[in-house]
């Protein structure tokens, strides 16, 4: 009801209320619109709801009337109605407002619309019952365009005809009461045509994903993409892992580049890449061992000791480098007078020596136990007098290739001299040992080199620390260092000497760790028991041969040395299982400790008597101090659930490892 | 006088579970078989288990009992050492002594008594086996009750000139220690 006239009712009444008094307020206006434009709407859908009802069968479905699910209907329909409707609508409008004389300012949009409405009939040509989906989409984006277009279009005529509306004696400007008008109706309109989008998109929806075709479809779509996905993911994390495990490969020419890096010390802009072009140098040999996959086949030919050497060995490497750069940066960085050169000289060659000699010592130990292992595992050697060269002839002569030449032909030279003069069956196992020790021999070569140099000659490391400091290769650093620069404080002077001594025992403490770590890792794999032993002598030899080595060896920390063998006597246990158990807990500590051997004292019960038994079980089976431990939590474990159900017949702790080990 | 000091707890950094060393051999000692080398000795004494006329009447241990160092007041987080300082001519064998408390096996937890009880036997280990000159041994009286002022940590060394053990006897209550101590200072 009109606030001002509630008597107007219908589209004749609204003229009535633009008098020419003028006394008809802006919320009849909008009243009266808004009247027009629902009864337009209201209208509207009972003729197409009667023209559904009475239509062709197929028309279960409409934009109002989605109610009929699943069934298929002919969705074209409904547009095709609302366009019709919309279009005579539309003829209606257009004939009676040319016919009043009007000004009719909202043409252009009854063009586009009627323009549309033909077009769609065009198009359409009466077919009724359209399966295709794209032409149902179509038609339903056509339907609500029409819609809002009829829409829009009775609220336009509906405002034209109340432009004569007059407010306190002047003419409202017609933009105003359109503008007014248009925001009073946006929301219902919008909110209108989302509910038919809504409830249009459902019915689509719905019978979409009933159709098992489509389902199928897009499942197989989605499983595509996301196998292409996944595939793509895993080849470049494979891409990262060789990369990260293999190092970026370079150009590398001869298997001495690692060692020509070290060589040319701080000087060189290549060191910083030598742990790059040591792995580089790898993958070449990797390469020409013809292991096809990415990875681990390199790793497999190799003992653990040899992986574990090379990685020591490039460790070191690294760490001698980095140390020697750090050197070289803070002398660049903080150059000091000629008083603190010395104090810094003092510091330097003794530190380095014993650097020195711990990877003298480490790198005569690797290259001991590889010339060890390549007479226990080339048994080919005696019986084929053709090949009979040994690893370290062998080493010598990849010396005497040179260091120009690339591993790969240093490794065709080995298999040549391996494999021609033999007969054919020695030759095949020839080239299969062969192919396993290339690492080996290669490393070797390297070590030996390494050894032979006169930086790492044990007779010279004295000489070489003290001819350091006039060395070309470090004397870049002299002339700035020898700068009469007396801005120099003494703090950053001993800021420096501490952070040197700081830097260096790490690096010791590094190396040393690294040393015995390689040490006990030998002696761990180690077959031979001969070997082993000449092992440990070459140990003892090397160690005291080398002053600083044996130094180094004083220093360390008695936990990361085999200490002496330990006999322990309990005296606290009171039953079988704590016997056995502390037993067991200590056998984990003194294993963490490393103490090459445990004895145990005052077992007249013979409870321990297993104990060896399991020890060496373990050793066998490559058990860890933390594996141990929990064999061990999972024994006491189940003891305490036996025990929750009053299970007595357990095994002892001994009994129980010896059976799950 | 013997003199102890208190020492860090290293064993409290071990991440025992997932410790990665391998294990080490294991043997039952048999006198006659071992040949004349450097060995230690560690006796691990369980201090519960003594009763309290042979912890009062016997060595130094119990000497130091009754005095600064109360045995039946250790905690069972606890462990003391006592060490050998001097190596015998004859043996070079080094012996220790690591008096402790066990914990009570808590059902519950496992793994909490199994660390429990391993990082005592890592004390002992550590300690025992550390050099006898090392930076830890004071000179005597330097740090006489000294061990009480730092309740945090919880390993104490205590070194004698000579610590002789009495294997002879079997059972824990039977057990005699005896120390030497040292010769110029005063002897309590």
């Amino acid at each position: 009801q009109s606030p001002s006239n509630p008597a107007t009712k219908s589209p004749s009444n609204q003229r009535s209320v633009a008098t020419p008094e003028g006394e008809c307020s802006m919320d009849d206006l909008s009243f009266y619109v808004n009247r027009l434009s629902s009864l337009v709407i209201q209208m509207a859908r009972k003729e197409i709801k009667d023209k559904l009802e009475g239509g062709s069968k197929c028309l279960h479905h409409s934009m109002y009337t989605s109610g009929d699910k699943g069934k298929t209907s002919p969705r074209s329909a409904v547009s095709k109605i609302a366009s019709e409707m919309a279009h005579e609508a539309v003829e209606l409008t257009s004939s009676e407002m040319r016919g009043n004389g009007e000004d009719c300012r909202d043409g252009r949009k009854t063009f586009l619309y009627s323009e549309m409405c033909n077009k769609n009939k065009c198009g359409e040509k009466q077919q009724m019952c359209p399966k295709d989906s794209k032409e149902f989409a179509d038609s339903i984006s056509k339907g609500l365009m029409v819609y809002a277009n009829q829409v829009a279009s009775d609220m336009m005529v509906s405002v034209m005809k109340t432009l004569k509306v007059h407010s306190c004696g002047k003419p409202i400007p017609a933009c105003v009461v359109l503008k007014r008008v248009l925001l009073k109706h946006t929301k219902e309109i919008v909110s209108d045509l989302i509910d038919s989008c809504m409830k249009n998109l459902h019915n689509i929806t719905g019978v979409l994903m009933t159709d098992s075709d489509f389902v199928s479809a897009v499942k197989r779509n989605l499983f595509n993409h996301g196998k292409q996905n996944a595939a793509d993911i895993m080849e470049a994390m494979l891409k990262r892992l060789v990369s990260a495990l293999l190092g970026e490969k370079k150009e590398t020419k001869s298997q001495s580049l690692a060692y020509a890096t070290l060589k040319a010390g701080t000087n060189d802009p290549k060191c910083k890449n030598q742990s790059l072009e040591f792995s580089a140098m790898k993958a070449e040999m990797k390469g020409k061992d013809k292991c096809k996959s990415k990875a681990d086949p390199c790793c497999k030919s190799l003992t653990s000791a040899e992986r574990v050497s090379e990685h020591i060995l490039k460790e070191s490497l690294t760490m001698w480098n980095n140390q020697k750069q750090g050197n070289q940066g803070k002398v660049t960085n903080k150059v000091c007078c000629t008083s603190k050169d010395e104090k810094r000289e003092k510091i330097s060659p003794s530190t380095d020596s014993l650097a020195k000699d711990l990877i003298v010592s480490a790198l005569m130990l690797i290259q001991y136990h590889l010339t060890q292992q390549a007479k226990g595992k080339d048994p080919c050697e005696e019986e084929c007098p053709g090949s009979s060269m040994g690893y370290m002839s062998q080493s010598a002569q990849y010396e005497k290739c040179g260091g120009g030449q690339s591993s790969k032909s240093l490794s065709m030279k080995h298999f040549e001299t391996r494999g021609a003069p033999g007969p054919s069956t020695c030759m095949k196992e020839n080239q299969l040992e062969s192919q396993k020790m290339d690492m080996s021999n290669m490393v070797l070569s390297l070590i030996q080199k390494l050894l032979s140099e006169s930086p790492f000659s044990c007779d010279e490391l004295t000489e070489s620390d003290n001819k350091r400091c006039c060395d070309p290769r470090s004397s870049k650093a002299a002339p700035m260092a020898k700068r009469p620069e007396e801005q120099c404080q003494d703090n950053a002077e001993l800021d420096f000497i501490s952070g040197m001594k700081q830097m260096n025992r790490q690096f010791i403490d590094q190396l040393v760790e690294s040393v015995m770590k390689l040490c006990l890792i030998m002696a761990k794999y180690s077959n031979n028991g001969a070997a082993l032993a000449e092992l440990e002598e070459q140990a003892a030899l090397v160690g005291s041969g080398s002053r600083c080595g044996r130094d180094a060896m004083m220093s360390q920390n008695y936990s990361e040395t085999p200490g002496p063998e330990v006999i322990v006597n309990n005296q606290c246990s009171t039953t079988n299982l704590q016997k056995q158990l502390q037993a067991v807990l200590q056998w984990i500590a003194a294993s963490q400790f490393n103490v090459p051997m445990l004895y145990f004292m005052g077992d007249d019960d013979g409870q321990l008597e297993k104990l060896p038994e399991v020890s060496a079980k373990a050793a066998e089976k490559g058990y860890s101090v933390g594996d141990l431990l929990q064999e061990v939590m999972k024994f006491a474990k189940e003891r305490q659930l036996d025990e929750a159900v009053g299970n007595m017949a357990r095994k002892q702790l001994l009994d129980w490892l010896l059976a799950n080990l | 006088m013997i003199a102890y000091c208190g020492t860090t707890t290293m064993s409290d950094d071990i991440d025992w579970l997932h410790s990665r060393r391998g294990v080490c051999k294991v043997d039952l000692y048999s006198p006659k078989g071992q040949q004349d080398q450097d060995r230690k000795v560690i006796c691990f004494v369980d201090v519960s288990t003594l009763n309290v006329e042979d912890k009062d009447s016997k060595g130094a241990a119990g000497s130091r009992s009754e005095g600064e160092l109360n045995l039946e007041t250790l905690e069972e987080k606890e462990i003391i050492v006592i060490k050998d300082t001097e190596k015998q001519d004859q043996s070079k064998t080094e012996g220790s002594v690591c008096l402790f408390k066990q914990a009570p096996s808590d059902p519950i937890s496992v793994l909490n008594w199994l660390l429990n009880d391993l990082q005592k036997y890592a004390l002992g280990f550590q300690h025992a086996l550390s050099p006898s000159a090392s930076s830890c041994k004071h000179k005597v009286g330097d740090l006489e009750g000294d061990y009480s002022k730092i309740p945090s940590e919880n390993c104490y060394s205590v070194y004698a000139d000579q610590v002789n053990f009495d294997y002879l006897n079997k059972g824990p209550q039977n057990l005699r220690l005896e120390m030497a101590a040292s010769k110029n200072t005063n002897n309590n």
